[in-house]
């Protein structure tokens, strides 16, 4: 099964 | 800040759209507008909304603040507005407070009220531009009542887009289900044309739970936008008027 994954994972913090 | 918008109507349904994904909120007042960013607890899901300053009429704000708001007090008041109200936002230099003026456009009707600030140490997002694989324009209706269908026969979709349309399907306990759409266009009706703008195909898994949340938006607009691109989250965008938007960015479910 597909794993939720984390928008942090994708977009950087600032 | 001193920004009048025609339509009380317009800020009550944004926080209506967004209120149970995210709690309090920075508006982030310049002289472009007012923005607003921020995720849901779980990190899975970003709201962007950005009402430009040309929504407004007239719009000043002299000095860039970020007003703290609770969502659910700023609901409370906006219910307070009739649903041809103008509304008046206004704050001061270092404010503790952001004040509301409804007006009704008809009588002589003045109501105005005052909501607390806090203040929000928010994490921000960077996002970077990115050109994306698909891009699917359909009616917002349609979309929710996709989502809300769905949904009843799994927590997860998957959003497959190639050049015969976009099909959107899932699996669960008691069965699968799926519906494909192809491009189509409407001249009578364009509210209800499907466009579908493919570089490469893509296919990517979502949970439903925050795709009917984002839905709660439909009202905003007649088309909602969805941009895909393999591996990275999902743009959901409702256009306002006068190029202001509210954006939802979901990540996607990837296989273990």
């Amino acid at each position: 099964t597909p794993v939720q994954n984390d928008l942090t994972e994708f977009f950087v913090m600032v | 800040l001193e920004a009048r918008l025609e339509q009380a109507n317009l800020l009550k349904k944004v926080v209506d759209a967004i209120k149970d994904l995210v709690q309090d909120c920075n508006f982030d007042c310049n002289d472009s507008g007012i923005a607003l960013q921020a995720m849901d607890n779980s990190h899975v899901a970003l709201v962007s909304m950005m009402l430009k300053s040309e929504s407004f009429s007239p719009f000043r704000c002299d000095r860039n603040i970020a007003l703290g708001i609770n969502l659910t007090s700023l609901q409370k008041v906006l219910r307070c507005a009739n649903s041809e109200d103008i509304l008046t936002l206004k704050a001061e230099d270092a404010p503790d407070v952001v004040n509301l003026v409804f007006e009704s456009a008809d009588s002589d009707r003045l109501s105005e009220y005052d909501i607390k600030l806090m203040d929000i140490d928010q994490e921000h997002l960077g996002i970077p531009e990115t050109e994306y694989a698909a891009n699917i324009s359909m009616p917002s209706a349609e979309f929710q009542k996709i989502c809300r269908d769905l949904m009843a026969l799994s927590e997860s979709v998957a959003i497959e887009c190639t050049k015969e349309g976009v099909k959107f399907s899932c699996n669960g306990d008691i069965g699968s289900g799926s519906v494909t759409l192809r491009s189509h266009t409407n001249v009578d009706k364009p509210e209800n044309n499907v466009e579908i703008d493919l570089t490469e195909p893509v296919a990517l898994t979502f949970s439903l739970k925050y795709l009917v949340n984002f839905c709660k938006a439909s009202g905003l607009s007649g088309q909602v936008k969805l941009c895909l691109s393999n591996e990275v989250p999902l743009l959901v965008e409702y256009g306002l008027a006068s190029n202001s938007y509210l954006r939802f960015y979901l990540a996607p479910k990837i296989g273990d």
